[in-house]
């Protein structure tokens, strides 16, 4: 009953431009489509989506309190370690799996992509369920920390198996990481945010743009998720099973874990919902060049293959509907 | 005028700045950059934009030199240091120098 | 009387955006104007606009009837091909014009212009004239058949000519033509209009920004007409004429044939204007590469030059006021 | 106490977007970020806010008194070489300056910024203050004579030198500048707002999006700024002092012979207040390819970087609070 | 490191994804294009969009063979069976491989 | 086939029209232009659009002529023109012409 009301509801969701448009793009890339969207428009439209969710952010940390958003903050580093780990000892240890193939796999599902977090956004906008604005700060607390750790255990095991890796210089990662586009964005956006008065220019500007941007950037994703199909065929399938299944378990994880939050210091439903969200995305266009970067030796098609192709349509498509049907179960909402 | 030796490196969008580092610290007076893209026998790319709609993810870099020794030091770094895990090219081609601000 | 009528009527179109702009592009090509709408934003704009229609077009269709559908569907075919045959058989037998560049120019116009069709919409809605919003849907039902048309006739003549014409495949023509960036759009939009809920992204995004893209859109198409207008100076003048004067034909032709279709299924006024619209628009940025390709021994200067220099400005300044004129008359709307 | 409230209301003005994404621009260029926004979308946003503009520069001057325009545009093209002339007598004669990079870098200063004059304009509309929309048409009355004063004065000082200047057609530097695409985009929007009826397009596209796309500009010019801070390091001290201080010194010329047009013609404060903006700006992007064309000799790190890293910042961040300040105390606005 | 010949084709645009296959069928271990533009015989391009915003309507496509073999007969089939009704241009240049993945 | 030279101009991006008028005073039978970025010896670029986004800030021209001393006149002109005010660099290679329109 409860599973027909998921069956229901997931339909539903289906109809929801942010998936549609996901599987629009996939089907038409099938069918051999040669629509694209340039390169340019694709920049700028993650520009003002973390723009926007950084300003939203910035505004609203202004007048929230600093504890209630420690908790959610540690529980984000906690989960992204924790995924790199999981991968470490599952998947990079199975049979025909190279393991630093693994470890970079495990790091790019650990990380997180801003465009599930911004259709996750949406989606709970369309059905009502209210969130902390700045909850999507979280995504660099998951992220760096996930690609630095996944780079590391890469090294360690490297060193251990032929003396190759290079001893893991940190602060240039992070610093990489933060100079990197999307996370400019979103980290200026919540300075400004913070500091200035933006209401005026998001109100006519960033927030109706919003969902019309991202209905564009889930047909881009769709594309490039049917495009990366075949970096995933020239790899053992273990990557396919993992990248179709370890998101929703990252995210039940990452669900769990907020909850407690929840009951500790308050953290909306909504919010919980979120770090689901980000907990089950894998980073598909920003994380891919600084793990290509940090571990060279690992082959790129394991992991953007399994990521792009199928981590992100999974997360996006079964995962945001998984735990918003989840959440109103467990908080009745 | 001189003659010269031009030094055609094609690899991965992503090895730029690297690459360009290596051609420096080596004492080469300058470089040119063209976008390109091209088929070859890996080919997977990741430049932090989708692949679908990134159709030049290669870059083809020239240096000219006044002695090839030059050149092939740097050819041998770069090869050396990436191309056992990146897509690369890397050919001398002969030519003369008419005018330049510096070689 | 009716004449001074439609003079003014005429003026008053030119000063609306639509047109306005269009012109404007053309008069800062011809004083030199280095100004250009970068390629990425053309593109993009392209693709807005089809999307626009593309949803709106299948929302309508998820609940219009069917067979109200199917005589103007068939009409487009028919025009579209009638098109092809009537300048094989007048302008490709002119003295001093090559045959196969009579047919490839009589392809392109009966094939459709994305832009024209856009433009035609926004002046009906300007107008206050309604139209069924599916009637969009009618682009490729007269593109895909007036391109393969010309395409098999340029290559029996060949082939009587002198052997040369290879045996045409169609279908391979026609999976080109549907997996193009502009009908992939909109395909795209008519299927995610037809079985999901777009209806908020489509009132928030693509509705809105509709009419300022197409200004720009025509701004371009001013700017591309003044600049083929070299192409045009190369050929035989009978393009010149043909391009002239045959949208108006083309278009009148296909108003008659709308006009039956609104006895007999209750067509729109709107819908027989878009209709005979579409019918003198000629493609000037998508057809010409599927010609260029199918018909590679006509003369690129003599179609492109006549459709894209003077068709497209013809079909909009002076075609869509025509139709909507005639149609105030007719329809006494 | 003036000085108090200066002070206050230009903290209040640097936390409005369009001072904050300057501002922020420049942080996260000076942070390394690699975040940047694609040239084609830089291209489509000052044709965006050139057009508008344009539009309704063009749609109020239709229904204006031609008298009251004069003597604006004559204190225009008055300021602009006025500028170019005492850069002419204190820069370039200065020590370790060579003549023709100080009177290449004054010419910029004459001329006219397009994001900075837009930014002027979103700062008047958020503190309420009118001006005529036609004064926006000044920018080419004091850019052009600027340009050309300065490589007329550049030429006739080479030619004293050492014979080197070529005679300088003035015709042909006019034109070129008229072709550029930022001068075509407001002369077109000025056409059509003139002989057409742009109002819809305008309300619902060019205008809405004006605000947002600026504070987007402003975040490019300021990543822009620090870019060239380079080029500043390289020459002498001095263009530095002068692109510090001289934004405001212009500024203030023109506001005091704007009060005049107030006070004979009744140019509105708002009016007074843009024409001092205008006065203070200094082309950072369109002008230097013609000074590079017209004085070859001149070190484009010096203009550029006096115009782009210091004078472009100064003139919105200092000069725009300063001549808004003054206007309320003068103007008792 | 090895001598070889570097094959240039400069056409235009539409033409792509056609010579390509040329050069895949006749045995070539890659291909590296860059966007061009230019000026030559006959001007006119039809690539699906505004020419005036295409300043790049040609490619310039590289193909290194270790035998010019390979490379004459590329350039033969491209040349006849595209070259009466399209642009382009092919010529043949000398260099020296330093480094590749496969040639 | 025949024999030629290629004329390699790399110049800044705003010089474009006024090399390529240079071009075809000089006979030349055409040229291809490509979008390249580089460093050399003066880096500063003024192209009429903000640096930060201008990768491509160079030109690379090349001109295939049968015999070189037009490319030797063409390379006079404009460094003689152009290269004390502006950046710039030339030089000759040579390559057999395997089929063109016009040469
Ligand atoms: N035979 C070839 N001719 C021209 N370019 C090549 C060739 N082989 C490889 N390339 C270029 O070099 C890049 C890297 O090649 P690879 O290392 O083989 O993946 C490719 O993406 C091509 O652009
Ligand atoms: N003499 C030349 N030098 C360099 N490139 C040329 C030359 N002639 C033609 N091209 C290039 O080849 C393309 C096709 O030339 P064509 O077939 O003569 O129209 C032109 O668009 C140019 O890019
Ligand atoms: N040694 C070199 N090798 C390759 N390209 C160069 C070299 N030196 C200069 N260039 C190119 O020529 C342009 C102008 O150089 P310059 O005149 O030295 O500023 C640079 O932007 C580079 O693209």
């Amino acid at each position: 009953d409860v599973l027909l009301d998921f069956g229901a509801r997931f339909l539903h969701q289906l109809q929801s431009p942010t998936l549609a448009f996901l599987l629009g793009g996939i089907l038409i890339a099938a069918l051999g489509s040669r629509l694209t969207i340039p390169d340019s428009i694709y920049k700028f439209i993650v520009f003002m989506l973390l723009m926007k969710v950084g300003l939203k952010g910035g505004m609203a940390i202004s007048e929230a309190d600093l504890a209630a958003m420690l908790l959610p903050a540690l529980i984000a580093v906690f989960v992204g370690c924790l995924i790199v780990v999981i991968g470490r000892y599952t998947l990079a240890m199975l049979p025909g799996i190279r393991t630093e193939d693994g470890i970079a796999t495990a790091g790019l599902f650990g990380a997180v992509s801003g465009s599930t977090l911004a259709a996750g956004m949406v989606v709970l906008e369309n059905d009502g369920i209210a969130y902390e604005p700045w909850a999507a700060a979280l995504y660099p607390f998951m992220d760096i920390p996930a690609l630095v750790l996944a780079i590391v255990l890469a090294s360690v095991y490297l060193k251990k198996k032929d003396g190759s890796g290079e001893k893991v210089q940190i602060w240039p990662i992070v610093k990489e990481s933060l100079q990197g586009s999307a996370l400019s964005a979103l980290l200026l956006g919540i300075a400004l945010g913070l500091f200035t008065n933006p209401g005026k220019v998001v109100d006519t500007f960033y927030e109706p743009l919003f969902r019309g941007l991202l209905s564009v950037l889930m047909l881009i994703m769709g594309i490039e998720a049917y495009a990366r199909l075949n970096e995933l065929r020239r790899v053992a399938h273990w990557f396919a099973v993992y990248a179709a299944l370890m998101p929703l378990v990252h995210g039940l994880i990452a669900f769990g874990l907020g909850y407690i939050a929840h009951v500790l210091v308050g953290f909306s439903p909504g919010g919980v919902v979120l770090l689901a969200i980000i907990a089950g995305s894998s980073s598909d266009i920003s994380g891919p060049p600084t793990l290509r970067a940090g571990i060279p030796t690992a082959n790129p098609s394991s992991y953007i293959g399994a990521s792009t192709s199928i981590g992100t349509p999974v997360a996006i498509a079964i995962g945001i509907p998984l735990y918003i049907g989840l959440a109103q179960v467990v908080f009745g909402s | 005028t001189q003659t010269a030796t031009k030094l055609v490196i094609v690899t991965e969008k992503v090895l730029l700045s690297k690459v360009t580092k290596i051609i420096q610290a080596a004492g080469a007076t300058g470089y040119t950059v063209m976008a390109a893209g091209g088929v070859g026998s890996r080919n997977t790319r990741s430049s932090g934009q989708p692949a679908v709609s990134d159709t030049f993810s290669n870059i083809k870099i020239e240096v000219i030199t006044a002695n090839d020794g030059v050149s092939r030091a740097i050819a041998k770094q770069v090869a050396d240091k990436y191309f056992d895990n990146f897509s690369g090219l890397i050919y001398l081609d002969d030519i003369e120098v008419l005018y330049a601000h510096s070689l």
